[in-house]
């Protein structure tokens, strides 16, 4: 599998909403 | 640290060590605090784990142990779907056949509340397992150091074991891929990591509190009594996978499994676990999860397209998709099918070619040496996911710094066309 690591998450805001089976994004999420 | 340009980051060279000194809290927009939790790197002066600090591991040590996890993720897949071949080479490479799940190395720790009175305790977040344990007393067998006081459920007034007969008992055997034990009446769990960590020990309710103000009640968790491996000062783990054990799972009729993280952009400075929608912003852009077979607990994805420097990379999105894709908070760098981290790697070197390269550092093999210059500039990347959702990479994202003469590229590739 191609595996999305932390090191490329950093600052992005990462959503998971198991109930509508749907992964968010947004960027600068950290501040 | 950095500014953008169109299809490049310009950065300053002496903003990429990070600072030895932590940065006030990161909070999520709109955020109703009672639901939040702080992110801390591990290795960071954030982090208050003293057996960590004086035992910070090199960057590349903390490469080959995320080679560790990338090769059980990818051993507990194939194991899954049946590939013995594949199962016979992972052991050749000193992986054990029986890896129930990932390597607990990760690099992020959270800090919640367990039993009555609440204890706090110093948790491995990771959204690549799924049940939470932590080391009890009177740890029969084996605990190794931690910085919390080990957990004691005989000082808890809301502490019971769970029933072998219990359906929850029964569940461990997806949750960890390992069957339960039974003694005196009371399940015991079991879980080994790819690197030969493990932990066993009696399965177990209590409340579990994340804030204040949002508490559990019969939270079920692994009380460890024979915990052994690479947990630094960690109590334990958080598992936020997909199986039913896992805690987006056990709090789901409060959080209706919904959960946001941000990682932060350095060490010196943290992010935020968030559970429940309130405050979540309209600006988050949605793709669709998706189930990997053979590895239902983990998070599925589908990247179809990349880009380096505004210019889409030419792979056909059956390449990408290939065996499929997840997203993982315990791994450290990205792996990408070999024939697209191929093209990245192109496409990275031919914008990068003014700047003098270094050797390799680990699983990296794309690196630079930046100590004649005071800014450099870099490529953007952004993935492209399902739906239109495009994932622009943060500077931070883009490298992997082990010293200003040694900044590499932080993606890797796989090792074939099918993992």
């Amino acid at each position: 599998v191609l595996i999305y690591g932390n090191t490329q998450q950093k600052t992005l805001e990462v959503v998971y909403d198991g109930t509508r089976r749907m992964l968010g994004f947004r960027t600068g999420g950290c501040t | 640290y950095a500014t953008a340009e169109a299809e490049s980051h310009t950065i300053h060279v002496a903003s990429l060590l990070p600072s030895s000194v932590c940065t006030h809290p990161a909070t999520p927009k709109g955020l109703d605090k009672k639901s939040s939790l702080q992110v801390i790197h591990k290795h960071g002066p954030c982090s208050q784990l003293p057996e960590e600090k004086a035992n910070i591991p090199t960057h590349a040590q903390i490469l080959v142990l995320d080679e560790v996890r990338v090769k059980s993720i990818h051993s507990k897949l194939a194991k899954n779907l049946g590939y013995v071949n594949v199962m016979k080479k992972d052991a050749a490479a000193n992986l054990p056949a029986k890896d129930g799940s990932l390597v607990g190395s990760g690099n992020y720790i959270v800090t919640i509340g367990l039993g009555t009175p609440k204890k706090n305790l110093t948790l491995i977040f990771d959204t690549g397992s799924d049940i939470t344990w932590t080391q009890c007393q009177p740890c029969l067998r084996s605990c190794y150091k931690q910085q919390d006081p080990i957990f004691s459920p005989s000082s808890s007034s809301t502490y019971s074991n769970v029933s072998c007969s219990s359906a929850a008992c029964t569940s461990l055997n997806s949750a960890t891929g390992n069957s339960p034990d039974c003694s005196s009446s009371t399940c015991v769990y079991g879980i080994q990591y790819g690197d030969s960590s493990f932990s066993i020990g009696f399965f177990a309710k209590e409340k579990l509190t994340l804030t204040s103000n949002v508490v559990f009640d019969n939270f079920l968790f692994g009380c460890g009594q024979n915990n052994q491996g690479l947990f630094g000062g960690a109590a334990g783990l958080l598992g936020l996978g997909r199986n039913k054990l896992s805690l987006p799972s056990q709090t789901a009729i409060k959080f209706k499994k919904i959960f946001s993280y941000c990682l932060p952009s350095s060490p010196s400075s943290t992010g935020f676990l968030k559970f429940g929608n309130d405050g979540l912003s309209k600006s988050v852009k949605f793709t669709t999860l998706s189930t990997i077979p053979g590895g239902e607990s983990f998070y599925g994805i589908t990247i179809i397209a990349m880009s380096v420097g505004g210019k889409k990379l030419s792979i056909s999105a059956s390449i990408l998709a290939a065996g499929g894709a997840i997203i993982d908070s315990g791994t450290v760098i990205t792996r990408l099918p070999p024939t697209a981290y191929s093209a990245l790697r192109f496409a990275f070197r031919k914008q990068m070619n003014q700047y003098p390269m270094a050797k390799p550092l680990s699983i990296l093999d794309t690196c630079y040496d930046f100590s004649k210059y005071s800014t450099v500039s870099i490529p953007k990347i952004s993935l492209f996911f399902e739906k239109g959702v495009e994932v622009p990479i943060d500077a931070r994202g883009i490298l992997y710094v082990n010293s200003i003469s040694q900044v590499c590229l932080a993606f890797a590739g796989n090792n074939n066309h099918s993992d």
